[in-house]
């Protein structure tokens, strides 16, 4: 399903280079639910910016379903972010004075889902993380934790194929922390969809298969949760 | 040096009214440790924006050094937070578009420190969280967690009297995680800096000497770690 060969990723040049990505090679089967762990700065954010096609590699190649991925046109990232992936940014990326339930909608919207259906959906993925009665609430009027369940629902209301989630539980309290991740492993074991999630927690890797452990834009470790 | 009495704090009006403080009473002393816990939703962060002389409750009493804030005019809160308030914020808040170096050192220009002065105690600062060789790089170009960490860096760089810290280590990995705390608990200890501090992880409450757990605006339970 995904696999990335010598993905390397710079940004800047000269004395002020910074490689945020040095040579990255993994790959994932669909089904799976991986845990990317590693130092603050360690490349988590931009790994996951390039499986997302939100972001290109400096080099390397990355083959998502088979499709090179850099030979896509924009255009092209477009279609397959929107049919195949679902994202949870790091620092939510809401839209600002837009209620929490416009957002969730949003992506059934480029989807083409007709407004009775888009309404039943969102409110369903809004109830699942606990937010129904936030529904027409803007991320001004919501908590943190809140704005980041809102950055969940909206990244599963499409059921996508391919979650990948940069920090879920960041802000979340331990007993709504245990629920998200739950729900995340329900869709893996019941739906077979594939999980990618950043996190600097052990308990929250626990519910992946599989640790991707990231260190100076490097993998350092891949192996079960228990090892890494 | 704080004290709440009866503190209520209410969003919107009728049927939407949303009661974010239900009457929240406690004090704390000069020289503790507090770490603030409880469900996502539940008001630790209105309660820091009260505690830190950025909202206004809607009844109750807040005492800051035995003045009464609620009094105050906004010059008068601006100076106190100025002059004895370092404040993380959940979401960061730094200026975009501007380095992480100019982020740290504007508390110290409103202070009217002198600019080598600054730029040295600034410096030292980022060196702290480890960050001095990203001291010229904007948010854009800072992982999340390097942004929370650039946010912390400024908080302290005043020597403030008190840390208001809202979710610190929220986007860190463990090792980042401890060092921050590990400073935190050292400024407490050695400089008797007063720090409050929300978490959802109980290993980052452990830092602390006392825990206010709150649960729909109200604090449910106030006492050591290991009880709370
Ligand atoms: N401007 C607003 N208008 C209406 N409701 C609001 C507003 N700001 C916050 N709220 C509500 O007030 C409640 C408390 O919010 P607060 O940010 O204090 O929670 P919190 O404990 O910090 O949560 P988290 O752990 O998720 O950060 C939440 O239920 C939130 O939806
Ligand atoms: N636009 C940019 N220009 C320069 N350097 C950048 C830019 N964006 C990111 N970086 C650097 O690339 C490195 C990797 O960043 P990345 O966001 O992938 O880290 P991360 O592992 O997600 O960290 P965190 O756990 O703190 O979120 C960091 O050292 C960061 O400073
Ligand atoms: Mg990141
Ligand atoms: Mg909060």
């Amino acid at each position: 399903l995904i696999a990335l060969r010598d993905v390397t990723r710079i940004y800047g040049q000269g004395s002020t280079e910074v490689r945020a990505l040095a040579g990255v090679s993994f790959t994932i089967q669909a089904g799976e639910f991986v845990a990317v762990m590693g130092a603050s700065g360690s490349g988590k954010s931009t790994c996951m910016n390039v499986l997302g096609a939100l972001d290109r590699p400096t080099a390397g190649q990355y083959r998502f379903r088979d499709v090179d991925v850099g030979r896509c046109d924009r255009d092209q990232l477009a279609l397959l972010r929107r049919h195949y992936l679902g994202f949870v940014f790091q620092s939510f990326n809401l839209l600002p004075r837009t209620s929490a339930l416009d957002n969730v909608m949003l992506p059934l919207i480029y989807q083409r889902v007709p407004r009775r259906e888009r309404l039943r959906r969102a409110l369903e993925m809004l109830d699942l993380v606990g937010l129904a009665d936030r529904a027409h609430h803007g991320p001004a009027q919501l908590s943190g934790g809140q704005q980041q369940r809102v950055a969940v629902a909206r990244a599963l209301v499409t059921h996508p194929d391919v979650v990948l989630a940069d920090e879920p539980t960041g802000n979340l309290d331990s007993a709504r922390s245990a629920e998200l991740l739950g729900l995340l492993q329900r869709l893996n074991r019941e739906r077979g969809i594939t999980v990618v999630m950043v996190t600097h927690e052990a308990e929250a890797a626990a519910f992946a298969q599989r640790v991707l452990w990231f260190s100076d834009g490097l993998v350092q470790r891949d192996g079960p949760p228990a090892e890494v």
